[in-house]
This record gives structure tokens, C-alpha cells and sequence, in this order.
């Protein structure tokens, strides 16, 4: 089974 | 006042088609250098990030340091079955307007004008650094399609798994599971190239939905780039008519972490 990450979990808000 | 030209209104369709299942709203960041648009998805797995430099318009000005216009992409497609093929279009704003103008026009037999009223959207910018990819795949986009959309078929899931010589796309689902191998072919006619360069192999599983997504952009250039990291966000760019000079229009996507 695989997760679905946030791509917020790797790019950095601003 | 922010007005552009561009002789190639297609372009900008196209584009538009390519981001609008994946944002319902977005911002054009306009300044003197161009248009920048950044989006995430709602679900914020994927993200989008468009850049038009000037040069890939006639006529270019902005006369403020920035200006953001808030499209409401359903409006901005519908706006955009106004525009045919070979049409030219012109967009205009005033610097406190509320309206984004976009007039279409073949020659000067026919010229169409809508004025689409702007929102405000409240968005969040993310900083995506200068990545440098362990793997680079360029392919043909008709080839990129293809693949997403026949493996879809199969499963949610697709593990993309570049090494030297080649790239896999493989998907493991309930009926089977099956993959495709296309291998690093640099010396076929530029329709057919296929360019895999490999600094270290990498193996990632994506989500199929998001990958059949992006392929939507497919009509905006002959070839589509896939860039790699270990654990990373995949990096999927369509070149404006293959031209990174003009702006290219950026998809990422996290990946799917196995447990």
C-alpha cells in the first residue's frame, strides 16, 4: 500500500 | 494598465485546458517580465506553475511593478471556445479594473471581445527551489499520453523507474500487472526521440489521476519533460512550442510514500 503525500510536504510556503 | 498580444492565441488555450480540471481558481501574476501563475490543486497533491516570458508576445506592457488578475478557469475556457485556431488575442486590463478584457480577432474580418470580471482569490505561494533531477526524461508527448491514459486502465497507481538506458512504467493493479519500457533512443527523427539521462536511477510511484491530468497540456509542445529525485516531487514541464525561451508550463506532483 502506498500514501499520497502533500506537495506542500516539499516545497515551503511562502 | 496590463495590455498583451499574442499572435498565436492557441497557445493560451491550450493552456487553459491543460490547468482547468486541476484548479477551479487561479492568479495571473503579471509584471514587466511576463506572466506567472502558481496553483495548487485542491487536494493539494499537485501543483502548477505557468510562466510566460514577453518574449512570446507581440506587444507586452505592464505598467505597474505587479499585477494580480483572479480567473475563474471555467469562465476563462468558456471565454476561450470564442477564440479559433488562428486567432490572435489581446488582453487588457485597466490598473484598478475589475475586468480582464480578451478580444479575438482573424485578420479584421472578425474580432470578438469579452470582458471577463476578475475575483479575488486568496492564494498561497509556495517556493519550489532550482532542482537539480538525478533523472531527466524527455519524450514525446502523444507517447506520454498514451501511456497514462492505457495504464489508467490497469490501476490507480503508476511506478515510473528510470535507470541507464531506459525508463519503465509499470502499474500493479487488480486484474494483473503489466509495464512498458521505453528505451533511451537519441538518434530516431525528433518526433520519436526518446532522452533519458541518469545520474543515479530512481523509482517512484505516482498517482495515475494527476499523470492523465498533466497529459491534457500534451497539445502545447512535441515533447514533455519528466524530471526525477529520490523522495521527491516529480517534476512534469511542457516548453512552450518546445521552447524554453518562451515559458513553459510546470507540473508537480508528490509522490506516493510506501509504508
Amino acid at each position: 500500500a502506498a500514501n499520497q503525500s502533500s506537495i506542500t510536504n516539499f516545497f515551503q510556503r511562502k | 494598465m496590463f495590455e498583451a498580444v499574442l499572435s498565436n492565441g492557441s497557445t493560451l488555450k491550450k493552456i487553459f485546458e491543460g490547468i482547468k480540471d486541476l484548479c477551479t481558481d487561479v492568479n495571473f501574476d503579471v509584471s514587466s517580465e511576463g506572466i506567472k501563475l502558481q496553483a495548487m490543486d485542491s487536494s493539494h497533491v499537485s501543483l502548477v506553475s505557468l510562466e510566460l516570458h514577453t518574449d512570446v508576445f507581440e506587444q507586452f506592457r505592464c505598467d505597474r511593478d505587479s499585477m494580480t488578475l483572479g480567473l475563474n478557469m471555467k469562465s476563462v475556457t468558456q471565454i476561450f471556445k470564442i477564440c479559433g485556431n488562428d486567432d490572435s488575442v489581446t488582453m487588457r486590463a485597466e490598473d484598478e479594473g475589475e475586468t480582464l478584457e480578451f478580444t479575438f480577432e482573424k485578420g479584421e474580418d472578425r474580432v470578438s471581445t469579452f470582458e471577463l470580471k476578475l475575483m479575488d482569490i486568496d492564494s498561497e505561494h509556495l517556493g519550489i527551489p532550482d532542482t537539480e533531477y538525478q533523472c531527466n526524461v524527455k519524450l514525446p508527448c502523444s507517447e506520454y499520453q498514451r501511456i497514462c491514459r492505457d495504464m489508467a486502465g490497469f490501476g490507480d497507481n503508476m511506478t515510473i523507474d528510470c535507470q541507464k538506458g531506459g525508463v519503465t512504467f509499470s502499474v500493479d493493479g487488480e486484474v494483473g500487472k503489466g509495464k512498458i519500457f521505453l528505451k533511451h533512443q537519441p538518434n530516431v527523427e525528433e518526433k520519436h526521440k526518446v532522452i533519458v539521462t541518469v545520474k543515479e536511477g530512481v523509482e517512484l510511484d505516482f498517482a495515475l489521476r494527476y499523470l492523465n491530468n498533466f497529459a491534457k497540456a500534451a497539445p502545447l509542445s512535441d515533447h514533455v519533460q519528466l524530471g526525477l529525485n529520490s523522495d521527491t516531487p516529480l517534476s512534469v514541464r511542457f516548453d512552450i512550442e518546445d521552447k524554453a525561451t518562451l515559458g513553459s508550463l510546470k507540473f508537480f506532483l508528490a509522490p506516493k510514500i510506501k509504508e
